[in-house]
């Protein structure tokens, strides 16, 4: 086995120098890692899975790299590397990015963004890796299913002043402010994204598609108290029946409040602050607009 | 543009006009007046 | 105008020297310990508006569960000085003896943290919440505070009710500090009457006579001044935008069943004093009737801070709703 595993290891280098990633993942794969014969101590069975997993999800083979990532997590948490433990991150969080289990993917993601270390063993950890990460976690948030959980995760980024100097800020400002996103603005966004983030999903619509539709769909739940669906269909750029579709499935899963009138094609919408409070909230905004009136005012020194 | 602003502020009045307003702000009266009765 | 500026710089520096820590001066404060021969010398908390903004918002980010903080700051003379503050990682400060205990690790590291930072302050004390019941100590507040006074001396005990500071716009705070054990106070001055609900007022009345209260007062900085200004202009907004009879219910609620079962205590002992009536030699001087008061002050108290809850909602409904296109 001894003599295997040395031929294995120095084929998969000589595949990944090709960059044939999964040839050298399964050439890898192939090393006995739980062998009887011969004990292999735990950090070396765990750099072994990690760097499969890294192998498998170069070619975004997810399948495989979750294989490998799900017997890395039974060794992680002894492990005493930290370059391992940040590798396994990595993996983990782009195996749930791969999966479109958006959120969860942001949250690893967003905890490799904030490593204080700057070096990890012989490994540099540059601001250029760390920002990446920070974009990686904003973007899935904006690609995550619109609702409570979201708005949770987006209030946290919007918070974080390192974003403000992200590419990605001036979308993340409008998705958390839950405002209407136009066109132009969603395919700038669409300009950065990974192959399976543009997927097509089984309704013919793209996972960024349905992300956006679903978002502009929530924004207009906070601006309209009801709506037609011919008017929504329009205001989302799609036909009255999809749009339908959609808020039926969004209200059904309670990531937006309201009722839909199927005889007269209206939605609905409902806001569960009381009243009283929403006469607050209008107020505020009456006051703020009579300031800014006020402030350009005293601008032409009027 | 000022003229602009005015009139967006002044067709923001009232503020809120719903019968469900009406309902919460009128219990609302009735629950203070109720309480000053009661200290009474 | 560079004279006014020169005075407004001179007034500023004057402001700002209360933030300078002169650690020589602490040093022999704490050699000297003035304070272990007079048990009631500290008289004065000075509280900076920083400190007592981040005390205010974390006892009101814990809503109905106490919360607990450390103080950072300095003695100057029977005055002790706050000059910051910080949360502690515990809970249920007032279900069991010095909640503190769980946090031992995070103060030292954090004051460590701080001098290597620079900040030189020393922890003067600790602060905890009261939401809704008031501003005083209890009985394991006293015990905590006890302790504190023997081993981390000079220490001061600051209590913050966030739920009444809502309703009365102000915020309810008390500083105090505990008496040695066996030591019997001089008679007190009555301190200001407050609201003792009734599930705590035995706790409240064995050790009321335990420590004492200290004067707050607060200052702030040149910046502090300029920040709360600029704030003060948007601050307008919030008074016209907030309603204090929505955010107050539960504690309306619960001060009115409070009242209330004052009120039929007071009632019962009073109709069980009824037999003795009839023999006037044997009535005491009334306790009901000052109880009774109390609970006539209690709700006429209550009742004010709803009507004025309520005109706030009559003008703002006649300001933004009375105007139609």
């Amino acid at each position: 086995e001894e003599q295997v595993l040395i031929i294995r290891e120095k084929l998969a280098e000589l595949y990944e120098a090709e960059q044939e990633w999964s040839k050298a993942a399964r050439m890898l794969s192939g090393i006995d890692l739980d062998s009887s014969i011969r004990l292999l101590d735990e950090s070396y069975k765990l750099s072994k899975c990690v760097k499969i997993a890294s192998l498998y999800l170069e070619d975004d083979d997810a399948v495989n790299a979750e294989t490998f990532t799900n017997k890395a997590s039974f060794l992680v948490n002894n492990s005493k590397q930290e370059v391992l433990v940040l590798q396994y991150k990595v993996c983990a969080a782009r195996i749930l990015d791969m999966k479109r289990k958006f959120l969860d993917a942001a949250l690893k993601y967003y905890e490799i963004s904030q490593i204080e270390k700057r070096q990890i063993g012989d490994e540099w950890i540059d601001e250029e890796a760390l920002e990446q990460a920070l974009t990686a976690a904003v973007t899935c948030t904006i690609l995550a299913p619109a609702g409570p959980q979201r708005s949770r995760v987006l209030a946290n980024f919007y918070k974080d002043e390192r974003c403000s100097k992200l590419k990605i800020y001036p979308i993340l400002e409008k998705v958390y402010l839950e405002r209407i996103l136009r066109k132009p603005e969603i395919d700038s966004f669409a300009e950065d994204l990974k192959e399976h983030q543009k997927a097509l999903l089984p309704d013919n619509f793209t996972v960024l598609d349905r992300a956006m539709i679903e978002h502009n769909l929530l924004s207009a739940s906070k601006l309209y108290t009801n709506i037609s669906f011919e008017e929504l269909g329009a205001l989302l750029g799609i036909a009255p029946p999809k749009a339908e579709k959609i808020a039926s499935k969004m209200i059904y899963e309670d990531r937006m409040k309201g009722s839909i009138d199927q005889v007269e094609a209206f939605i609905h919408f409902d806001d569960d602050k009381e009243e009283l409070q929403q006469w607050d909230q209008h107020i505020v905004g009456l006051c703020q607009s009579l300031n800014d009136v006020l402030d350009t005012m005293s601008k032409k020194g009027l | 543009s000022l003229l602009r602003q005015v009139s967006s502020l002044l067709r923001r009045l009232p503020a809120i006009e719903s019968g469900k307003f009406q309902d919460d702000f009128l219990m609302e009266y009735n629950d203070t007046l109720l309480i000053t009765y009661l200290a009474m | 105008s560079s004279s006014s500026t020169a005075q407004a710089q001179a007034a500023a520096i004057d402001t700002d020297s209360i933030y300078y820590y002169d650690e020589s001066t602490q040093t022999k404060s704490q050699q000297d310990k003035p304070w272990v021969n007079d048990p009631h010398y500290f008289k004065r908390v000075k509280i900076s508006a920083l400190a007592l903004l981040k005390m205010v918002v974390h006892a009101r980010s814990g809503g109905t569960i106490e919360i607990m903080g450390l103080m950072q700051g300095k003695t100057e003379g029977d005055s002790i000085i706050v000059m910051d503050a910080f949360a502690l990682p515990v809970e249920g400060t007032e279900t069991r003896v010095n909640a503190q205990a769980d946090a031992y690790e995070y103060m030292v590291d954090y004051s460590q943290t701080n001098r290597q930072a620079g900040r030189l302050e020393n922890v003067v004390g600790w602060y905890h919440s009261h939401p809704g019941y008031g501003c005083w100590l209890s009985g394991i507040d006293v015990s905590t505070q006890m302790l504190n006074q023997q081993f981390q001396e000079p220490f001061l005990a600051v209590v913050i009710d966030p739920t009444r500071t809502v309703s009365a716009g102000k915020v309810e705070i008390g500083a105090f500090r505990t008496y040695p054990q066996g030591y019997k106070p001089p008679d007190e001055p009555v301190s200001e009457y407050q609201t003792i609900p009734l599930n705590k007022i035995e706790d409240f009345g064995v050790h009321c006579k335990q420590y004492y209260s200290l004067d707050v007062t607060y200052f702030k900085s040149s910046l502090d001044s300029h920040l709360l200004d600029l704030l003060w202009n948007k601050y307008w907004v919030n008074t016209l935008s907030s309603s204090p009879l929505l955010g107050n219910r539960d504690y309306v609620a619960g001060q009115i069943s409070d009242l209330a079962e004052k009120l039929e205590q007071a009632e019962t002992q009073l109709h069980s004093r009824m037999g003795s009536f009839l023999m006037p030699q044997h009535r005491k001087k009334e306790p009901e009737d000052s109880q009774l008061s109390k609970i006539t002050r209690d709700s006429s108290k209550i009742t004010v801070e709803q009507v004025h809850g309520l005109m706030s909602q009559v003008i703002k409904d006649i300001l933004f709703n009375s105007v139609h296109p």
